[in-house]
């Protein structure tokens, strides 16, 4: 663990010697290692030493008689930051309140739609889910399926396009007195340009006031260029990390935040319709820093 | 970056960040520190000379190509097997195609019981492919469905058998047991079955991939490894480490969700697209 990798770096100035700035440099590549383990993307895991550096001269670890505590603790402190917001996340009323989902293939869209639906019908609202995925084979049933299993009604047809769809899903939320529209999009590539302008589409119908970034929790450098492409198409409000119940450090939180500014704020923690929490970064600055 | 130039400190550098992004992890720092020393040691100069050291670090890690192979008495029994998402079933529908194009007769085992959907996706794609669909009422034990499969196959004297199995992440030990256990009803009822066991692996994991390979390879005799979505921009860099460290050949490339967007794995293709 970064703990005991720390505790033996500074272990043979603990009997005696004094700090010097090279053995600080042994403390902080040792914590460099530990986020790139943790796929924390190589330029962001760069500005992050940089921080706790900034902070260590700061603070004067140099002169503490427990160097491997402190540096931690800087670390954490800065991990922390690094991923929390200031602004909690209100899903407010706005006769519906729309909420869209996206992101590559497999991160757990269809799923996570319907976990959300659930936590919110918990909540004491009326979900509506929108099948706008319309190219995966069994995409529709496979949400269908999800709405059966928790009792909430999901808009689903052939022969339109999801940007139509989903512009239609508003008016028909508000004659059926739904106050929350989910809409559950295809995965697909950042680089794939008709689909990238297909999701942009979606969002320009259905005016959505909440875009989530649907992402796997065990992506590696390439999550700074997804989530960037989607950021800078769809403007995104926050990140949905799935699959956290593996043992992925999870770093992608980090590198997503740090190049979009949008903070995770659910995660995914099992396969069921009720394993979806709220994102707590203290909790995620430990499980990166290992 | 560019050729011919003298080769200096800031080159390997970039270097460096450009293979630590293409997912290599601790093989990138490896293959540059040995770039390092070739360099103080004048044994490569210029900036052709590093891609051409590095290119070949990545090969000879990769290992020499790895084809899937029809063997023994058909049929040819192949398990997939991967986390949640990486594109087991979309996988099995580009086998299906690759093996009905060569006008073999295909069985599909839809081994997935528990997601939502799970057969109906693989029904659409069997129909499509021309492949033979032999699946079980949702929530049954997926070890029946896996063996049911295999009688079929076995009595319709099918070529090859593709069996498709749940998402599962590796920390979910009776999910891993499971998979255990479709692997040796396979082989009650095809003796060598399963002469493949294929990892599918999504391109953009980072360092977890090596744990997914470790951890299935302890639960089922994995032989190689399918890395799904390499159309994308991840460059899928943690098939080195596997290779190095696992012991697993990459078998094949999925570059698309259609049932041709499938290719066998060339490992100097793959060297030089890291540098892309
Ligand atoms: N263990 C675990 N599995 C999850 C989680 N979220 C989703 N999954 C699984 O991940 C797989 C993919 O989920 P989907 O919801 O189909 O993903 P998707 O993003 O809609 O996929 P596409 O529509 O094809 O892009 C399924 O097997 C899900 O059960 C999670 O938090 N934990
Ligand atoms: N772009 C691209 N997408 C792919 C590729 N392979 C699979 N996909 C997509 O990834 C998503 C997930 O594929 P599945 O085949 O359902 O994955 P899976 O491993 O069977 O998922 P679970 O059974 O839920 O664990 C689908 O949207 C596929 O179309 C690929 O090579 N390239
Ligand atoms: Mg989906
Ligand atoms: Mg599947």
């Amino acid at each position: 663990s970064i703990n005991q990798n720390l505790q033996k770096v500074f272990a043979r100035f603990q009997r005696g010697g004094k700090l010097t700035d090279g053995n600080i440099q042994d403390g902080l590549r040792e914590i460099r290692q530990a986020l790139l383990d943790a796929d924390v993307h190589f330029k962001v895991a760069k500005d992050l030493i940089d921080e706790v550096t900034n902070r260590a001269v700061g603070e004067k670890v140099i002169e503490s008689v427990t160097p491997a505590q402190q540096i931690i603790k800087i670390f954490h402190d800065v991990l922390t930051a690094a991923m929390a917001s200031d602004k909690p996340l209100v899903i407010g009323q706005h006769g519906p309140t729309v909420i869209m989902l996206a992101g590559l293939q497999g991160s757990g869209k269809t799923t996570t739609a319907g976990k959300l639906a659930n936590l919110l019908k918990k909540r004491g609202r009326q979900p509506l889910l929108v099948a706008a995925d319309l190219q995966r084979p069994a995409a529709i049933e496979q949400l269908k399926v999800l709405g059966q299993q928790l009792g909430i009604p999901v808009l689903a047809k052939t022969g339109v396009t999801p940007p139509d769809l989903c512009a239609e899903a508003i008016p028909f939320a508000r004659a059926n007195g739904h106050d929350v529209v989910i809409l559950d999009t295809a995965g697909r590539l950042h680089i794939d340009e008709p689909l990238m302008q297909e999701v942009a589409a979606v969002k320009a119908r259905a005016k959505p006031h909440h875009v989530f970034f649907v992402c796997d929790a065990m992506t590696g450098q390439d999550a700074v260029n997804s989530a960037r492409a989607f950021h800078e198409r769809l403007a995104l409000d926050g990140v949905i990390l799935t699959k956290l119940d593996g043992d992925t450090r999870g770093g992608a939180a980090i590198s997503i935040r740090h190049v979009t500014g949008a903070p995770v704020r659910f995660v995914g923690l099992g396969e069921k319709l009720d394993q979806l929490e709220e994102f707590h970064a203290d909790r995620m600055a430990s499980r990166v820093l290992g | 970056l560019s050729i011919g130039r003298d080769l200096d400190d800031e080159t390997l550098d970039r270097l460096e960040e450009t293979l630590y992004t293409a997912d290599l992890g601790p093989s990138a720092t490896a293959m540059i520190e040995k770039a390092r020393k070739a360099y103080k040691l004048r044994e490569i100069k210029t900036t052709d000379d590093v891609m051409v050291f590095l290119r070949k670090e990545i090969e000879d890690r990769l290992g020499e190509r790895s084809e899937l192979e029809l063997r023994g008495v058909p049929p040819t029994v192949v398990l997939m097997v991967g986390v949640n998402g990486s594109g087991k079933t979309t996988t099995i529908a580009k086998l299906a195609r690759h093996f009905t194009q060569q006008g073999k007769k295909v069985v599909i085992g839809a081994g997935d019981t528990f997601r939502a959907a799970a057969a109906e996706q693989l029904q659409i794609w069997a129909d499509r492919v021309g492949a033979t669909l032999v699946r079980g009422k949702a929530g049954a034990d997926p070890a029946a469905v896996a063996f049911d499969a295999a009688e079929k196959a076995a009595t319709e004297k099918a070529d090859v058998l593709l069996v498709d199995t749940a998402g599962r992440l590796v920390t979910q030990a009776h999910l891993m047991q499971e998979l255990s256990k479709i692997s040796r009803v396979l082989g009650k009822r095809i003796p060598g079955a399963p002469h493949d066991v294929l990892l599918v692996l999504d391109a953009t994991t980072g360092q977890n991939a090596i744990q997914q390979a470790e951890k299935f390879k302890a639960a089922v005799p994995v032989t190689g490894l399918i890395v799904a979505k390499l159309d994308g921009s991840a460059k899928g860099g943690a098939v080195v480490g596997i290779r190095e460290r696992v012991g697993l050949p990459v078998k094949f490339i999925g570059v698309g969700e259609k049932a041709d967007d499938l290719e066998p794995f060339d490992p100097k293709e793959f060297a030089r697209s890291m540098f892309e």
